[in-house]
């Protein structure tokens, strides 16, 4: 997945946004508002909004939004270090899974501390991610954002996790952008991703391909459009960044901020294994911007994304065997701005 | 033969006016539904169509729900419970409302994702049953151990009485409100992220399609 947090020039908007990558058997989908009638002072996220899947209680993309004033999205963390799978870091007993976690968190946090505070207990070690969550409430138009609290991020491994407050990093930079490589040191190496990055930039936090992408073109982003087209870029086959030695082409459709592993050439050669032809693509965009957020409202996009790539049609493409009954065949839409009642 | 055609095709564009067009004439329908205390029998609840319950007090949810699947990829649904009942039964009426509302779009998800999870890995899965049970197990008496007054795992709770909301009314069981912490397909839908690790630790053999980085 792709995550991203920006300030707008001058501090006079706040973006956050996320792509959800996955297998396209994952399409069925479903954006959702929870309004639980209980004391906002027991369990101040009562009311809840996610792009979510059928029969789901949470996002699981994730991209949430929190009557606390908080937004948490996340995207996941690879573990490469096989020595992490062992009952010593991850056992049926002692410890919760990750999607009950993130539902008590949302629920219940006030304040993105507390929200990363809540989400370490009982580490499973399962669905490893690094979670970005931003607290709307620190935010005002125009001013300058205070040096903590605003953004803070969790990242975890089986056995292990680490929070940060990166609101300094917000500030510096006016954008914080996650794409499933971890920013941790401790976190990098106990996955595995220290190794992995001295053999391919692929890897690297900062080098790899929408890393690179997301510091060229942040400063493109200046409203709910801008934030939309930057999200669904995916220029692969002229975007230097998504260069790869791979044959027949030297490009990898998973080089863009919005991935389309499906364009990739079965039985091409790919430097890197999750370079080629996978069931794996972008599935659909969500944003919010401040005046959004205050109404709880966000912009979704369903679907990889397309222009200039081609609309994703299972009548035309090479992925055969991925099962999506109740799917419509061509995936040409555009985005909703949600207004809920 | 798929190998043969370029990795895109040209013809299957759609120019984005006529995307934004289509898109700004579409009109959408709602269904409503009202979760409500069954009025001869108070464990019972009832799902009615439409927003009213029979009295305004018996209401615990309501729920509304756009299937847009096939105009904007998205189906919308807006899920609302009242205050007036305990936090056990407002919990279990929103999966009640949702199961109902979304049934269709939970068995495409569910023949998408999980009819096929464990064809090919019989016995993952049962070392994954096996797991999952006990992990529920312990779920189930760490409730019961924890005072009801603790934060956690008081929305520990909440979360199994809606997921138990969601499998009744999908299932068209009796809708009594309780709390069950039991393996199904519903349960199955939540674990999707989960699973990309416990694939691993429980010595699944990947399937050649998958992305070998899984996760989202």
């Amino acid at each position: 997945c792709s995550g991203f947090v920006k300030l707008a020039p001058g501090n006079k908007d706040l973006f956050i946004s996320h792509v959800s990558m996955s297998s396209l058997s994952w399409m069925q989908r479903i954006l959702k508002i929870y309004k639980f009638g209980y004391d906002v002072n027991e369990v101040p996220g009562h009311i809840l909004t996610f792009s979510s899947y059928p029969g789901a209680l949470v996002s699981m993309d994730d991209y949430t939004i929190t009557s606390a004033g908080l937004t948490s999205i996340e995207t996941t963390i690879a573990i490469f270090n096989n020595e992490l799978y062992t009952d010593k870091y991850m056992k049926p007993e002692g410890q919760v899974h990750c999607w009950i976690r993130s539902m008590i968190s949302n629920l219940l946090a006030k304040t993105g501390k507390q929200w990363v505070d809540i989400f370490g207990n009982y580490n499973s070690g399962t669905y490893n991610n690094q979670w970005t969550v931003l607290d709307w409430k620190h935010f005002t138009p125009g001013q300058p954002i205070p040096d903590k609290d605003v953004l803070w991020i969790l990242e975890q491994t089986p056995g292990y996790f680490e929070t940060r407050d990166m609101s300094w990093y917000l500030k510096k930079y006016t954008y914080f952008s996650s794409y499933n490589i971890p920013f941790l040191p401790k976190i990098s190496e106990r996955s595995g991703f220290d190794g992995k990055s001295k053999q391919f930039s692929w890897y690297e936090w900062g080098g790899s391909p929408r890393a690179r992408i997301f510091d060229r073109d942040h400063n493109k982003v200046t409203d709910i459009d801008s934030l939309m087209a930057l999200m669904r870029y995916n220029d692969y086959t002229h975007d230097e960044f998504a260069k790869c030695n791979c044959t027949p082409f030297p490009y990898t459709g998973e080089g863009g901020i919005s991935a389309r592993g499906d364009l990739n050439v079965p039985g091409g050669t790919y430097e890197v294994e999750s370079m080629g032809f996978r069931d794996h693509a972008g599935l659909d965009f969500k944003g919010t911007n401040y005046e959004m957020f205050k109404k709880m409202q966000f912009r979704a996009w369903g679907g990889p994304p397309y222009d200039p790539l081609p609309v994703f049609d299972w009548n035309h493409t090479n992925l055969t065997n991925v099962r999506h009954f109740g799917q419509p065949d061509v995936w040409n839409f555009t985005y909703v701005d949600l207004e809920w009642e | 033969l798929h190998a043969e055609r370029k990795p895109w095709a040209e013809d299957n564009r759609v120019p984005m006016e006529k995307v934004l067009s289509d898109h700004s004439s579409a009109k959408f329908k709602y269904e409503y539904v009202a979760v409500c205390v069954n009025s001869t029998d108070e464990t019972l609840l009832d799902i009615v169509h439409g927003k009213e319950c029979k009295n305004a007090e018996s209401r615990v949810a309501l729920g509304k729900y756009s299937n847009q699947v096939n105009t904007t990829g998205w189906g919308i649904l807006e899920i609302e419970t009242f205050a007036s009942h305990s936090y056990d039964v407002q919990a279990y009426a929103a999966g009640v409302a949702e199961g109902e509302l979304t049934r269709l779009q939970i068995y495409y998800h569910y023949k998408n994702t999980i009819e096929t999870m464990c064809t090919n890995h019989t016995l993952f899965c049962k070392r994954l049953y096996k797991y999952l049970q006990k992990n529920l197990d312990w779920l189930r008496s760490e409730v019961i151990a924890q005072p009801p007054t603790d934060p956690f795992w008081r929305q520990v709770n909440l979360t199994f009485a809606q997921l138990t909301g969601i499998y009744d009314s999908y299932s068209k069981r009796n809708l009594t409100p309780e709390i069950g912490f039991d393996l199904h397909p519903i349960y199955m839908m939540q674990l999707a992220g989960d699973m990309f690790d416990l694939n691993k630790l429980l010595n699944k053999t990947a399937d050649p399609l998958d992305y070998p980085e899984g996760g989202r």
